[in-house]
């Protein structure tokens, strides 16, 4: 279950609020992934107390915008969190979806890859199996068809120790890199934190997704919880 | 399969200080609940009577929802929002698939905090742990009460931190960040946050 709690000493008007956490949520907690399995309780609230003497922030305050940044990337940071405390977790992985024809597809694209077992088991034995990830955009349930072309998408892992190359690709122009580095590859998914990259090429929408390995001791935690 | 290296993620995520928000305190206990005896009751209060304070909220979307999942969305429908000051949760049972008993204990969990702090629909209510089980009010309500009469309620790092510990499940380490922030004005404002979870993560709330 995740249950989360945000709580400021601004003073901001409930509808506001609601407004802010909703879009916050949406590019935060509802992109993480450990196991794809959703619980019955999750929950995140906001409280704002108006402790700190100012205006009241409603949605059409001159600073709506920048607040509601700020909290989405506040809760974007505490969601990370929780991923990198994934049962088990040995990796923390950033599923990064960009240039998509809308937000709505890269989403489901970066959590189809964040979901996959397969994807998650390859990424704890450090194998470069990028048939995996295509794989799973394959099957992604798309709301537009043509968010997805074949020729024009790529597939990156990246590097986040600032070794260089950064980026090694996978599949150029949709075109698998079969000489890929396989020892360059080793090296980034040997990373605790790594990114997968995908670029479909076919707008200009981005999501990120955060996601985890999938261990032997998830299953050993989860065998037996409930006795 | 290759060796993994052990992280020691407590002291690579968990801070030692913060600065924290105005008008809030935060208290916790070990009532009785968790079978090792570690906190497992958390309670957050609004100290400041300057204005009213605000609440939103974004739960799951799962068709079962958890008794306090409905109970807190239905506070939040009957106050507009407006003049929730408190929130209280606890772990080790997740007062899931539980039915009408499973509503009345979350309504008596709220009701304790609401009479301690003398208002109706001032409270939302979280649960966290097995699902399927019956929360053990006598303990809960009984934490609760020392909570307050006890006044075990905090504003420093470490009564955030044990709060943070007192919705922890699975986790390994728990979860809170807090940042101070300027807008244009020259207004500073702060942002605290905690978070639980480490097994059945993929929300996908609204």
């Amino acid at each position: 279950t995740l249950l989360g709690f945000i709580v400021t000493d601004l003073p901001i008007k409930s509808n506001a609020l609601q407004s802010m956490l909703s879009s916050a949520v949406t590019r935060s907690f509802n992109c993480i992934s450990v196991d794809g399995d959703m619980s019955t309780n999750d929950t995140i609230c906001m409280l704002a107390n108006g402790a700190v003497d100012t205006a009241v922030v409603d949605v059409t305050s001159p600073e709506y915008e920048q607040i509601k940044d700020q909290v989405t990337s506040f809760a974007q940071r505490l969601a990370q969190l929780v991923v990198r405390d994934g049962e088990g977790a040995t990796k923390f992985v950033t599923v990064n979806v960009k240039n998509a024809l809308n937000f709505a597809d890269a989403r489901v694209m970066a959590e189809a890859i964040s979901n996959s077992m397969l994807v998650k088991t390859a990424l704890y034995g450090q194998d470069a199996n990028w048939g995996r990830i295509l794989c799973a955009i394959g099957y992604a349930k798309l709301g537009d068809v043509a968010s997805l072309d074949q020729s024009k998408i790529n597939v990156s892992f990246v590097s986040t120790d600032g070794s260089e190359p950064r980026e090694l690709k996978l599949i150029v122009d949709g075109v698998p890199q079969l000489d890929v580095d396989e020892e360059r590859a080793s090296q980034i998914l040997s990373l605790p934190d790594l990114e997968v990259l995908v670029d479909l090429g076919t707008g200009k929408e981005e999501c990120q997704f955060w996601t985890c390995d999938l261990t032997q001791e998830y299953v050993t935690i989860n065998g037996d919880y409930r006795s | 399969q290759k060796a993994v290296k052990s992280i020691d993620k407590y002291s690579l995520y968990v801070p030692k200080s913060g600065v924290f928000p105005q008008g809030f305190k935060a208290g916790s206990l070990a009532s009785g609940v968790k079978k090792n005896g570690n906190l497992d009751l958390g309670i957050i209060l609004n100290t400041n009577k300057s204005r009213p304070s605000t609440a939103a909220a974004v739960f799951t979307t799962n068709k079962f929802k958890a008794a306090p999942v409905l109970l807190s969305k239905k506070v939040l429908d009957i106050s507009g929002g407006e003049g929730v000051d408190a929130i209280v949760v606890n772990s080790g049972c997740a007062n899931a698939v539980t039915g009408d008993v499973g509503l009345q204990d979350a309504k008596q969990m709220v009701g304790v905090v609401n009479k301690k702090i003398g208002s109706e629909n001032a409270t939302l209510v979280m649960s966290t742990g097995v699902i399927g089980q019956r929360l053990q009010m006598a303990k809960i309500s009984s934490g609760i009460d020392q909570i307050f009469d006890a006044d075990k309620f905090g504003d420093d790092h470490e009564s955030w931190l044990n709060l943070a510990k007192s919705i922890c499940t699975t986790d390994t380490f728990p979860k809170l960040i807090t940042s101070k922030f300027k807008l244009p004005s020259g207004t500073e404002y702060t942002l605290t946050g905690m978070a639980k979870g480490a097994g059945m993560i993929c929300p996908n709330m609204a």
